[in-house]
């Protein structure tokens, strides 16, 4: 067979090395390209919200600068004459708007802090929101969980649903919390 | 080996991870809710 | 050098002026009001009166706003909110840009403001160099990355000014980018990246400009980013700055492949022409490309007939001018002979020794020569077995100075050279098209014609490299795998190198199993 790294042994050490250091043979055995934040499965173009090359994910709605009338931008003159961003003031519907378009960001973990006050409760398995049904208690309770028909939020229709739900407490998340400096 | 000049090349570069580019610096100023990126509960939606 | 008296302290003054006139409510209202009321000032202040003040002009506020980022530096780094106020000076300075280039000379004269475009880009493109070699290991992207962006956006607003003048706004984006490629710029390189693959220049570069005129320039600056990863990717272990600037390019080729893959098909040789060999995957991604109205058959298809494809005859764009690059001319113009003659046979004895190359180290072949070489003699081939009026097939392909060539290069080259020489063959295994299929039989041909077992172990090897790496695989290299390791004219299995160990006959066995 052939000796140097140009025949078969030589693959067969970069296939044992990877067992060792995968870090050596990160060009040879490549990576899962379906892990780098990017739809490929997508039926729509993936460029018109291409994050860039560092990002994890695609831009969100607000991240796409759209050429509007200079007029409708905020400027800097007004900017401290606005209110103040206040998400006690705000209803529901908002906040759950605040939730799904600022992900990985403060705002979408204060949204949750208002949500949780106002007795919503984040299911961290079924990633909803949810809360007691007026009228509709639960039928079974213990230490550990409840059963009954709740309200969730549904984000595709944007409405509150009420379902059947086997609520386990450790699958509720506590109460948000920001980071310190905030 | 590296040659001389790809050398330079790389410490440029290494010195240059200290200064990514972030994703605001090629956004319009968002003066009333600008980025304010922060991790987040990996259960909560991403995208 | 000799800037007028005061000129310093003019610019000063009007970049001042004009930095709170942008943030005034005035001219948030009436833009070009404000506008015209400064370029006055301008004029007051003589600096509109030679080309060579404005010139000044522009590299002197060019300069102020990059110290200003400079000295605000150390806070920049840790607060997005002192960034917001370094871009409070920086997007007015490119607004000021902006509307100079759209409002210079008469709205039908495009030249007057594409002049003054190339020339601040030139001017903005001069000071980061400069800046580049000063601070060296203190350079700092963020004011140069600003402004390139800023401008690119506020030129492309769909306003019909500048949609009349946008290929020429494009093209003197991506002059300003090649001369700033990685390769000169390397403290820049993240934040050229960024720019490049950024959604509206793609999108303005690949999908909106008709004609597909910005392909080409796209191209190269891929290929600018190639060649300067190149020699970090040659070895095996990556440093971290590498990684990420390596992950970077994977990804804006996913999108690509996933958005514009007739552009990876027309331009795969230029790019594999500089991709290293062991980059794998990345070299993969791109042969994996294939036109999006063709309907690839599934490669594990029992008795796929290959030949019997409407595509396999077709002939793919292949947009680099590959004949060029075989030089000199007098072995061009040989190998041109012997094609023709199949003859001297001497020829055959000096082909290798014109693939070995001195200069640079690490690299002791040609391979730019090699790829040029392998392309050429089989597009060469396909014409000749066409004109006499056959199709490429394993016995139509033999017994020809092309096939000759092939041989001699298998037989005569070390191992080394023999498996570049593989390498250049393999890119050719793409989607359904003339090159995939000639180059596979040659392949398989040369697999069984072999007179050594050396032969037949590298071209397992080069052909199981591309299989074992990460998705995706080209379409080619799939069928061409599956032929050797399934028609037992080959007697795949029979050889040592098959079983040399358990992994590599597992790996065979597992290709196999989803073959059956």
């Amino acid at each position: 067979m052939v000796k140097d790294q140009f025949g078969m042994v030589g693959l067969l050490t970069f296939i044992r090395a990877a067992e060792t250091d995968p870090n050596l043979v990160s060009l040879a055995l490549g990576q899962d390209l379906t892990a780098l934040g990017l739809n490929l499965n997508s039926p729509e173009n993936l460029y018109p919200n291409f994050g860039g090359p560092w990002a994890e994910h695609p831009c969100r709605p607000q991240d796409i600068d759209y050429h509007i009338p200079p007029e409708y931008l905020i400027n800097c003159g007004i900017r401290e004459k606005l209110a103040q961003i206040k998400l006690t003031k705000y209803k529901d519907d908002l906040l759950f708007y605040m939730f799904y378009t600022n992900t990985g960001e403060l705002m979408q973990l204060a949204a949750a802090a208002e949500l949780y006050t106002r007795e919503w409760r984040y299911h961290m398995e079924e990633k909803v929101w949810i809360t007691q049904a007026p009228g509709l208690g639960a039928v079974e309770k213990t230490s550990t969980y409840e059963r009954g028909t709740y309200y969730f939020f549904d984000a595709q229709n944007w409405r509150k649903v009420p379902k059947e739900f086997h609520l386990d407490y450790s699958k509720l998340e506590n109460r948000p919390t920001l980071p310190t400096q905030y | 080996p590296l040659q001389k000049e790809h050398q330079c090349q790389f410490q440029m570069m290494e010195a240059a991870v200290y200064h990514m580019p972030q994703a605001s610096d090629s956004e319009r100023v968002r003066l009333y809710v600008p980025r304010n990126p922060c991790v987040t509960p990996h259960y909560y939606h991403q995208v | 050098y000799e800037d007028p008296p005061q000129l310093l302290e003019k610019t000063e003054f009007l970049l001042r002026e004009w930095v709170s006139i942008y943030h005034s409510t005035t001219c948030n209202k009436d833009p070009s009001k404000a506008f015209s009321v400064f370029v006055h000032q301008m004029n007051c202040h003589g600096i509109l009166k030679t080309d060579d003040l404005i010139t000044r002009f522009f590299r002197l506020s060019t300069q102020m706003v990059v110290e200003l980022c400079y000295r605000m530096l150390p806070e920049v780094a840790n607060a997005s909110s002192v960034r917001t106020k370094v871009f409070h000076t920086l997007d007015a300075y490119v607004k000021l840009i902006a509307l100079l280039v759209k409002h210079s000379g008469d709205s039908s004269n495009a030249s007057t403001k594409i002049n003054l475009l190339n020339k601040v880009l030139g001017i903005v493109a001069g000071v980061l160099l400069q800046d580049h070699e000063s601070h060296q290991l203190d350079f700092h992207q963020l004011p140069y990355h600003r402004v390139f962006i800023m401008l690119f956006l506020e030129l492309n607003a769909p306003e019909p000014i500048l949609e009349a003048i946008n290929y020429q706004i494009l093209t003197a984006f991506c002059h300003t980018l090649h001369i700033l490629r990685p390769a000169k710029s390397p403290g820049f390189s993240y934040a050229w990246l960024e720019l490049v693959s950024h959604r509206v220049f793609i999108g303005r570069m690949l999908a909106q400009t008709p004609q597909q005129k910005g392909w080409g320039f796209y191209a190269q600056l891929l290929i600018d980013l190639f060649k300067y990863l190149a020699p970090f990717l040659r070895n095996a272990e990556l440093a971290k700055p590498v990684t990420l600037l390596y992950k970077g390019t994977l990804r804006v080729l996913l999108v690509l492949l996933h958005d514009f893959p007739e552009f990876l098909c027309d331009y795969h040789y230029g790019f594999c022409d500089v991709i290293p060999p062991n980059c794998i995957q990345m070299r993969n991604l791109i042969l994996s490309a294939f036109p999006r109205n063709m309907r690839l058959p599934d490669p594990f298809t029992p008795n796929l007939k290959v030949d019997m494809l409407s595509e396999i005859s077709m002939a793919p764009r292949v947009l680099t001018n590959f004949a060029s690059h075989i030089q000199p001319i007098q072995f061009k113009k040989d190998l041109d002979t012997y094609l023709k003659a199949r003859a001297p046979v001497t020829y055959l004895h000096e082909l290798n020794s014109n693939l070995v190359m001195q200069s640079e180290a690490g690299m002791r072949y040609n391979i730019p020569l090699m790829n040029a070489l392998v392309l050429y003699v089989g597009t060469q081939a396909i014409n000749y077995i066409r004109n006499k009026g056959l199709t490429p097939n394993m016995s139509t392909i033999a017994h020809s100075s092309h096939m000759d060539i092939f041989q001699n290069l298998a037989v005569g080259l070390d191992t080394e050279g023999r498996y570049l020489f593989l390498n250049a063959i393999a890119n050719q295994l793409r989607y359904p098209n003339s090159h995939t299929h000639y180059f596979s039989c040659t392949l398989l041909y040369l697999f069984a014609e072999a007179n050594t077992e050396a032969i037949q172990e590298q071209i397992t090897r080069v052909l199981l490299e591309r299989l074992i790496v990460n998705r995706p695989h080209p379409w080619g290299l799939l069928i061409t795998f599956i032929e050797l390791i399934k028609n037992p004219t080959y007697k795949f299995w029979n050889h040592e190198f098959v079983h040399c160990a358990p992994e590599i006959e597992k790996l065979f066995e597992s290709v196999a199993r989803s073959c059956m």
